[in-house]
């Protein structure tokens, strides 16, 4: 099982529809400062359902969607699907390719939103994607995504910290 | 729940000690229980020895050492509990060329197993891509990525 | 007491936009109290527009950006009460190649006025140095400095 | 006035007296990981006397000498001095050159140090380092010694902490 494509429509920097192929085996991303390579991250991480919209650097989810960039008019949505190739079926579904998709929907003025989430073009709960993600060892709150500044963060840890670290994953 | 901590520790304890000694090429690392009978009395200390020192508490260690030691940490944590896919931004922080290359040849190794991709701006881990995608900004402020051959864009980016 | 707080911020908060849009060849940061009026309310909030884009808050930039704003928060500070001598340690964290040289060119053309040991890996950096001491380990574990002519040792060290 | 001379004798991993002369201007560093280039500004810090250890990485002040490296015995004193060129006389002193000198010298077993201090050659407390050395705008605690990591607290810092740095100034 892997990742095969990420598909961005105004997440964050990624203002026009972008789709992304990844291949099995080591990708290497690359490019200057604030070029977008976090927000590639923060797009993964964003599917997958972290618990604190702070570790995608936004206050609140509205702050992801796509703000205009220098000249344009805000988006009002926002939308990421991460395409798996399911050929072993380490998710328990049965297709070769699964397709996880999150909406965030502006409504009405000021800060309100709607969240949608499809599975395979099917309406779902992030309820669904944590348990099917899950049984593919997928987690949003897990370590397999090692966030810019996660080393530093665990460098500064006391050792008390450190400890729970162990008692979280146990 | 002791129990738990317990196993759970012992066995990353185990993958902290050998992942450290292949990534520094014969460096040492321990990772223990400052009250392993009761565990949750005192926290978790961490000692390293990079080749050619004595053993000392990772707050003593220099900031490249550091990095390399919480990376090891994080590290063995992953061997704990595999994943198909992992993603790594800009974990080569602090390190200086030999250990940035040290560190991109442990996930390269590992990228057999696994899906690996890796943020990076250093030509000393770009360099073991199978493939590099490069992201830059559009003066709109609109972010593109495109795939990038080795040799052309990475050697000006990858400082 | 608020009135030196008050005359403190608005010296900083000046030194601060001004070197901000000169390290970043256009860009354009502030900084301001949440309760100007009461400032022992509240803190003191940081937003930077990096060039060809919105201005945002501190805590959504990039990696790099954040670097690049928070040393210029240092440089206003430095600014604000001056010092014969400076000692910067690797403060070219994160920062991509454009951007580190673009440090480097502010301490350079401070250091007519200063005295400045800058630590550095990275060639972008160093380049910009009147000279350069190199520090190596021996294999006994004592430290060695000497001086290095730019054009040999750095390239291997400094990418 | 500007740092002229550092002689560091025992100091972490400097386990040999070593003379390093700076000059005016811009002077780089370098060097790989883990060889003594942020142990040199330590030991600038230790002559100027930080509020704690901690800030040196030490847990205790002994910690700062030399512990033998690979296969030595650890050294029993460990001896920093900063020599300024004073021809401007920035620093109150009738002296064209002004030496500061830190000694840390175990005493007996186990943890205990005595601490000495010398301005000149001539003995002196610290707080006759830090009222001089202040007169010259040089500060343990201030902002012209940025240390390794020292950009990532400004970086993840709340607004209240960073009010609080403007207050500490003031
Ligand atoms: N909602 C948004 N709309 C438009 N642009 C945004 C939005 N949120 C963040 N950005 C922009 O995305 C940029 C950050 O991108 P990102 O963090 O991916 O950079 P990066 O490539 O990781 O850089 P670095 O190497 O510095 O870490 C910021 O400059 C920010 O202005
Ligand atoms: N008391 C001591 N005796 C001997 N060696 C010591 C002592 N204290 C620290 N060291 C050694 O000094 C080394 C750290 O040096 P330092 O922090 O100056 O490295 P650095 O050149 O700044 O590296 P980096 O680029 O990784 O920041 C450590 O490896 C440590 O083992
Ligand atoms: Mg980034
Ligand atoms: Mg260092």
């Amino acid at each position: 099982m892997y990742l095969k494509k990420l598909d961005l429509e105004n997440f964050k920097s990624f203002g026009k529809k972008t789709i992304i192929e990844f291949k099995k085996g080591f990708t290497g991303v690359s490019g200057p400062n604030g070029s977008g390579k976090s927000n590639i991250s923060d797009a993964i991480l964003f599917v997958l359902g972290p618990k604190s919209s702070k570790i995608l650097r936004a206050q609140r989810l509205t702050d992801l969607i796509f703000n205009g960039g220098k000249d344009r008019k805000p988006a009002d949505y926002c939308k990421v699907s991460l395409v798996f190739d399911n050929s072993d079926r380490e998710i328990p579904v049965d297709s070769d390719e699964v397709t996880f998709t999150r909406i965030i929907k502006k409504s009405g003025e000021g800060e309100d939103y709607n969240s949608y989430f499809y599975i395979n073009d099917e309406k779902a709960k992030l309820q669904d994607f944590t348990s099917l993600l899950s049984r593919a060892k997928i987690f949003a709150d897990g370590y397999n995504i090692v966030q810019q500044g996660d080393i530093t963060r665990i460098v500064e840890m006391s050792p008390l910290e450190r400890r729970r670290i162990l008692e979280e994953i146990s | 729940k002791k129990d738990g901590l317990l196993s759970v520790y012992r066995a990353i304890k185990e993958n902290f000690s050998k992942i450290y000694s292949e990534i520094t090429n014969g460096g040492e690392a321990v990772m223990y229980l400052e009250n392993e009978n009761d565990p949750f009395e005192g926290g978790l200390v961490i000692k390293a020895r990079p080749k050619g020192k004595k053993m000392i508490r990772l707050e003593a260690l220099s900031g490249g050492e550091k990095s390399l030691t919480a990376l090891t940490f994080i590290l063995a944590i992953q061997q704990y509990d595999p994943s198909p896919f992992y993603l790594f931004d800009e974990s080569d922080m602090f390190l200086d060329g030999y250990n940035a290359e040290n560190m991109a040849r442990i996930l390269k190794e590992n990228s057999n197993k696994a899906q690996f991709i890796v943020v990076s701006l250093r030509r000393a881990v770009l360099k073991y891509s199978d493939n590099i995608l490069g992201v830059t900004i559009m003066p709109d402020g609109i972010s593109k990525v495109y795939e990038e051959t080795y040799t052309e864009e990475v050697n000006t980016i990858g400082q």
